[in-house]
């Protein structure tokens, strides 16, 4: 079973044209292996990207470098997914 | 699993063996209703089911809705079972639904990745596509809202095996597409198709592989906005409506360009809620606020589509 011990998932809202663009560039950076949960779309929405945890640093580097700011919307996803497991087994049982 | 559908806990997400499991209980419950059709097999050759709500008639104008065409968006399959159960209890309301199977039939399509949705059971929660193979690749799965024939193969899809967008070699290369388009032209009644993705709070109409406003296009955007003020007035769940390529980006091979382009006039796409902090991984508490919201929505697309038959 795949496991996602340490994958955060960044929430980035670009706010200029830029940071929009820099964003855009992070989909041509495959050796990342990061899953866009939201794609960009445009100023102002939302893009969520699962990062695995070796690409963390990195990710997080490239963007302050760039001055794009981010947030983390989920700290770690196999938290939540072992979470969801464990409401699924209950539900079972009981 | 429980013996009734009454008893079946809408409150959790299900495997693909208690969702069809459940759809055989609704179908023996109800047998003069409801009836559960197999319109193919997938890649692992897991059968494909739709359900079919009828009060009778042969070939009478339909309603499709489809979800988990994407396998992790576990709120759309889980939905898709709540709508299930909703359509069956609101038959004997004096209006609203009632109306609408008096003149048209339901088709539901809870599961529409089965191999995927196992997938996202058994190895990967996070497995968006479908499970194909393809020659001289190392990646499995296509994206099956990339796979349809419109605008096949142009921006907004991806041509890398390994990419979640992958497009597939050809057009409906995908069985879980095939099967659609098969039945859907067999069909050739289909009055509005409706295809529930998650999540981004979006209500969408055709198109997204090109700029170029589909004809109905002002009809389509007032409907939507009715819709979305329906389904905002549950809980007061914000959502964005427009056409795919203005309200998102471009994205070629889509479920309802294809179907606009058939013909079905009330073809939309929905991006279910998103809190903002759980993604595809919604709990469980908020399936059934996330389908009560949305079935509002569907009841305003319904009702319009039956009210304006073509």
């Amino acid at each position: 079973t795949e496991n996602f011990v340490g994958h955060q998932v960044l929430r980035i809202v670009p706010s200029s044209d830029a940071e929009l663009q820099k964003v855009r560039e992070l989909q041509e950076l495959e050796h990342l292996q990061l899953d866009f949960w939201l794609s960009p779309r445009g100023l102002g929405d939302p893009v969520d990207i699962r990062v695995p945890f070796p690409s963390l640093q990195p990710l997080k580097a490239h963007l302050e470098a760039n001055g794009v700011p981010y947030s983390i919307m989920i700290e770690d996803v196999q938290a939540l997914v072992d979470l969801e497991q464990m409401q699924m087994l209950r539900r079972r049982r009981f | 699993m429980p013996f009734s559908t009454s008893t079946f806990d809408y409150t959790s997400y299900h495997t693909l063996d208690e969702i069809y499991a459940f759809m055989d209980l609704l179908v023996a419950e109800n047998p003069n209703l409801v009836s559960k059709l197999e319109i193919g097999h997938t890649t692992e050759n897991r059968p494909i089911y739709v359900l079919k709500f009828s009060k009778g008639g042969t070939n009478r104008p339909a309603i499709w809705i489809d979800t988990g065409i994407h396998s992790r968006e576990w709120v759309t399959q889980a939905s898709g079972v709540w709508f299930a159960k909703k359509v069956w209890a609101d038959l004997t309301s004096p209006k609203g639904l009632a109306n609408i199977l008096d003149q048209m039939d339901i088709f539901l399509e809870i599961v529409t990745n089965p191999d995927g949705f196992v997938f996202t059971h058994t190895s990967n929660r996070m497995w968006r596509k479908t499970r194909s193979k393809h020659s001289g690749a190392l990646c499995v799965g296509v994206d099956p809202n990339r796979n349809w024939d419109a605008g096949f193969g142009g921006s907004g899809a991806s041509s890398n095996p390994c990419s979640e967008t992958y497009r597939g070699p050809y057009a409906n290369s995908e069985p879980e597409v095939q099967a659609i388009v098969d039945f859907v032209k067999s069909h050739g009644n289909i009055k509005a198709f409706i295809s529930i993705h998650s999540y981004s709070q979006l209500l969408l109409y055709p198109y997204g592989y090109t700029t170029t406003a589909v004809p109905d296009k002002e009809e389509l955007h007032q409907v939507a906005k009715e819709a979305v003020a329906a389904l905002s007035s549950l809980y007061g769940t914000n959502y964005k409506y427009g056409s795919i390529i203005t309200t998102i980006y471009q994205a070629s091979g889509g479920t309802i360009d294809w179907t606009y382009n058939q013909g079905i006039k009330y073809s939309f796409t929905f991006e279910l809620r998103d809190t903002g902090r759980y993604g595809f991984l919604l709990p469980a508490s908020q399936i059934v606020p996330t389908a009560q919201e949305t079935w509002k929505a569907l009841e305003v697309i319904m009702a319009h589509t039956r009210g304006h038959l073509y």
